[in-house]
């Protein structure tokens, strides 16, 4: 399905968090759930892209925010 | 592929499996079925047995739950997160939850059961997420081949941690699912390998062919080696046993049914209403009262009825039938008598006529091969 071109920025940023918090394992506290270069969010956000074989930006571009729209399996890729 | 942390995985061949709830999306036969043939889909390629309970434990318990159904990870709403499944061991080890919120149906529209159920029984087995965007294991759903399910990928983890199936032509592997003992004995199952076997009728659907037997039929998808058997009123509970003859017209989605004098149109699913109907409305004359077979060829867009040694065929552009019968044999040599069933497979005609099946080109106009009647079966 096509993403959702009304998703803005924060919204986008709250999906993919959620997700991770989800599927990789990432835990949300404070400091660590912003987009800085080697935050705990953008390394998760490379395990995740890493994962699905997308460029692995660390950040939040078109084919994250598609993917991370897509209906999948609730249990988590990585430390399940 | 991937396995779980410590690579849990049962000690046991022989698996149970209870279904604790159905969802309403779709009748408790239909969800049967598709849980069936998700397990069937790991056991063929594993030595791995399962039974089904209707009661009390099993190894996989699989419920249908919105949001928060008493584990640690809610479901949330449509879309998302469709279906988990825990890893192999006790109490809910191997257990599969799908999330009621989801639209569950048999078809490419909503949410296909077989295909989430498949990837989660791999999590019941043991599997986890696989990183190969073509394998069942890969975490998002996508379009999928039925007929191509398991992607190597799927293989080679599922035999890391069972091995592969045993040698699969033998005889006692009727069917993939083993009857709990305890439970009331089924009438005596048709055998798709007997030597003597015959059809009450076969015709293409949505991509497989069926093969229907008394109250059976066989579903058999080109590209899979195994056949499915189920129970025709599984799927459409009206349908009668015992039928006469059955053709698909694959560009409208219908199949056609026939048994003694009547009719009945299918469209995936569900029977059309206003039928039955009786034959003559299609234009046989009054003395037709049972069709022997048929089938629909969509490139002359024309349908062949078959009786005794006679065939009707109608024009769809002319929407006319023929006034009068043809012989068979002159119109496709080498085929002579009556005809039990006949399906069309790419540009070739199978005809099942007493024990016997006979492949004709079409675009030859010739008989091609003498094949026997369980040549679509891993006999």
């Amino acid at each position: 399905f096509p993403a959702d071109p009304r998703a803005t920025k924060e919204e986008g940023t709250q999906l993919v968090q959620k997700y991770l918090e989800n599927y990789y394992g990432f835990k949300k506290d404070g400091e660590s759930s912003v987009w800085k270069i080697n935050s705990p969010m953008t390394q998760k956000l490379k395990e995740m892209q890493e994962f699905f074989g997308l460029e692995v930006t660390g950040k939040l571009d078109p084919g994250t925010l598609e993917l991370v729209q897509k209906p999948r399996c609730g249990f988590p890729d990585v430390g399940g | 592929f991937s396995t779980f942390a410590g690579e849990p995985k049962w000690t046991k061949q022989v698996l149970t499996y209870r279904i604790v709830n159905y969802t309403p999306d779709l009748r408790p036969a239909e969800v049967n079925a598709a849980i069936k043939k998700a397990l069937s889909v790991w056991s063929s390629v594993t030595p791995l047995r399962f039974v089904k309970k209707d009661r009390g434990d099993a190894d996989i318990k699989i419920s249908f739950a919105a949001r928060g159904h008493n584990d640690f990870i809610p479901f949330d709403g449509p879309g998302g997160s469709l279906a988990h499944a825990y890893a192999p061991g006790k109490d809910f080890g191997g257990d599969a939850h799908f999330d009621e919120d989801e639209t569950w149906t048999q078809s490419t529209k909503g949410t296909n059961l077989f295909y989430v159920a498949a990837h989660e029984f791999g999590h019941s087995l043991g599997l986890s997420h696989s990183k190969h965007p073509d394998a069942l294991m890969y975490p998002v759903y996508r379009k999928f081949d039925p007929s191509v399910l398991l992607h190597q990928d799927d293989i080679t983890g599922i035999q890391y941690l069972y091995g592969p199936s045993p040698n699969a032509n033998n005889d006692q592997r009727e069917s993939t699912e083993i009857k709990d003992p305890t439970e009331s004995k089924d009438p005596e199952l048709p055998n798709s390998c007997s030597s003597n076997l015959t059809f009450d009728a076969a015709t293409t659907f949505r991509g497989e062919i069926m093969f229907f037997k008394d109250k059976h039929i066989w579903r058999k998808h080109p590209a899979v080696r195994t056949a499915e058997l189920d129970l025709i009123s599984s799927f459409w509970p009206l349908l009668p046993p015992g039928v006469d003859a059955a053709y698909e017209i694959p560009e409208k989605d219908e199949m056609v049914v026939f048994k003694g004098n009547e009719f009945w149109v299918v469209k995936g699913d569900t029977i059309l209403p206003g039928y039955p109907q009786k034959v003559y409305t299609l234009g046989f004359s009054q003395d037709v009262i049972k069709i022997d077979a048929a089938f629909h060829n969509g490139n002359e867009g024309k349908t062949y009825f078959f009786i005794a040694d006679k065939f009707w065929s109608y024009d769809k552009r002319s929407q006319s039938m023929d006034r009068k019968p043809l012989l068979i044999r002159d119109a496709f040599p080498g085929i002579n008598g009556k005809i039990d069933a006949v399906f069309q497979h790419e540009s070739f005609l199978y005809f099942f006529c007493g024990g016997k099946q006979i492949e004709f080109d079409l675009d030859k106009k010739r008989v091609t091969r003498f094949l026997k009647t369980n040549f679509w079966f891993p006999c």
